[in-house]
């Protein structure tokens, strides 16, 4: 395994899979990621951001990976 | 969506940050 939680692989396979120039929204990765809780979705993206698996892009609500390009 | 150039340095400067966190933590694991 990566060392990732299932969440966090989780997440970073949505944003991965996002090809657009600003990446990925936090409202549209919520919306996808239906019954998990924000504040699990938020610690997620710190961690992952913190791990340089993501970073942010337009605004700190956006997110691209950097294995993703 | 059409980025500013601006936006456009901003991303990628993001992006080479990260980058530099990533191969960090990887050595740090090493």
């Amino acid at each position: 395994t990566n060392g990732l939680t299932p969440h966090q692989s989780q997440i970073l396979n949505f944003i991965r899979s996002c090809k657009g120039n600003e990446g990925m929204g936090f409202e549209e990765l919520k919306s996808r990621l239906h019954g998990i809780n924000v504040n699990t979705i938020k610690q997620a993206l710190e961690f992952l951001s913190n791990e340089g698996h993501i970073y942010s892009t337009v605004d700190d609500d956006h997110y691209k990976s950097t294995d993703g390009d | 969506v059409c980025l500013t150039e601006e936006q456009k340095r901003k991303i990628e400067e993001n992006r080479q940050r990260a980058l530099a966190r990533r191969a960090e933590r990887l050595a740090v694991q090493k």
